[in-house]
């Protein structure tokens, strides 16, 4: 019995493949519909301590002018501002600002943390992302070949003809072409040099693995 | 020239077929890996993703005093004012200036329109928002909301994709227990029975 897989039970192998390249197929859209949208970048933290994010600087002062505020620091007299000590004036309110800087520092570097975090988390779904695509290229073909398959057939791949000729080359030599279909699939010529010989127990690997790869080179393109 | 019988043909599409149903099983092992790989990436998500919210309410915490010591500070009536506008006065053409060279060397397009806003900008400013780090506490209020988007952004496509995925592994096949009616899912809480695919999934 050349049919596998009878350990899944009475599912032909149409019924057990066709679906799944549509699924993998969704669930790759899926992941990658939002992957690469200027939505999905992560934010860049650097800015908000005072580091050179020059784009989202610019984005800012075109938004609102507020990115022009993040300059104060070459200016000596916007400096002076934050240096001024009104304690003598209201010590509770001089206690407060403490706080609020204090506060200040630790949610940024919070905010710091959890981006670094929401970029591992970002690495994490491009890798599953990844494995889809791998999980498509190992299967897509098999699916697809599922997809031509009209009904039960006992053969996976079946030769139609085998003939001798000589080859067309600059060299010309022997060749045996063999004419298979995969399934359902439309003929796939095969040529197989001289040396080759169709006693050769290899032979009908090397066709097979020709016709295969001969298909799943056409499918990808 | 036709070289083989009938017999002999047959023959060889035993020989062919047999290569390509290893072919096909070493195919389904290699997805049964990567089925693998892809449950342990995930549970590997689900335990950043319990980080995440953790760090998400620490930072939130930290946002919320921030907030709190910000409108408590604008509730006092505002005192070194004279010292602190005449500061402000003479720190606002440095900082237009600075800001139009910036703006003019690195953002190159639509300078003089900014230089407008700019000057509006800049009076209606206080210098206390500057005394108070305002603007640092408007840019951390900006980055948390574009963390929340882009973290809703991330979750929105992966539940998606997952609820696909969920539905590919709880087939048959992939459990590998013909028998079986109720199986565990790899992706959610709950067991569910098999799918059976509507008509409209199937290819053809």
């Amino acid at each position: 019995n050349i049919m596998p897989l009878s350990l899944y039970g009475p599912l032909n192998f149409q019924d057990m493949f066709q679906p799944f390249f549509e699924m993998i197929h969704q669930a790759q859209q899926a992941m990658d519909v939002h992957l690469h949208s200027p939505a999905y970048q992560t934010p860049n933290v650097e800015f908000i301590t005072g580091g050179p994010d020059d784009r989202a600087v610019c984005k800012e002062i075109r938004h609102n002018s507020t990115g022009c505020l993040r300059m104060k620091d070459q200016c000596a007299k916007c400096q002076e501002i934050l240096s001024v000590d009104c304690s003598a004036n209201n010590p509770s309110q001089n206690q407060l600002r403490q706080e609020l800087n204090d506060s200040l520092r630790l949610a940024e570097e919070l905010t710091k943390r959890y981006n670094e975090l929401l970029q591992s988390y970002q690495w994490k779904m491009l890798n599953t992302s990844s494995l889809l695509d791998q999980l498509n290229e190992q299967f897509n073909w098999v699916s697809q070949l599922a997809n031509l398959t009209q009904g039960p057939d006992q053969y996976y791949l079946r030769v139609s003809t085998v003939t001798s000729h000589t080859s067309e080359s600059e060299a010309p030599s022997r060749v045996t072409e063999v004419v298979v279909k995969l399934f359902d699939s439309d003929p796939i010529t095969i040529t197989i040099p001289e040396e080759v010989s169709r006693d050769n127990p290899k032979f009908m690997e090397t066709v097979a693995e020709k016709a295969l790869q001969e298909y799943r080179k056409k499918k990808r393109v | 020239d036709q070289l083989v019988s009938d017999n002999e043909l047959q023959e060889m599409s035993t020989q062919g077929s047999k290569y390509i149903d290893r072919e096909i099983q070493n195919a389904v092992k290699g997805v049964q890996e990567i089925k693998t790989l892809i449950e342990k990436t995930n549970e590997e998500r689900k335990t950043l993703l319990s980080v995440l919210e953790e760090a998400k309410k620490n930072k939130e915490d930290a946002l919320n005093e921030t907030r709190d010591s910000e409108t408590k500070l604008k509730a006092f009536p505002e005192v070194c004012n004279e010292t602190m506008m005449a500061l402000w006065e003479e720190c606002k053409p440095c900082l237009k200036q600075t800001c139009m060279k910036f703006y003019a060397r690195v953002c190159r397009s639509g300078s003089g329109l900014v230089g407008r806003q700019l000057e509006e900008f800049l009076n209606q400013s206080s210098p206390f928002y500057f005394w108070i780090n305002g603007d640092r506490i408007d840019s951390l209020l900006e980055n948390d909301r574009q963390q929340s988007h882009v973290l809703d952004v991330m979750q929105d496509s992966f539940n998606r994709a997952t609820g696909i995925m969920d539905e590919l592994f709880q087939d048959r096949f992939f459990t590998h227990k013909p028998q079986d009616t109720f199986y565990h899912s790899p992706f959610s809480y709950f067991r569910r029975p098999p799918l059976h695919y509507a008509k409209s999934r199937l290819v053809r």
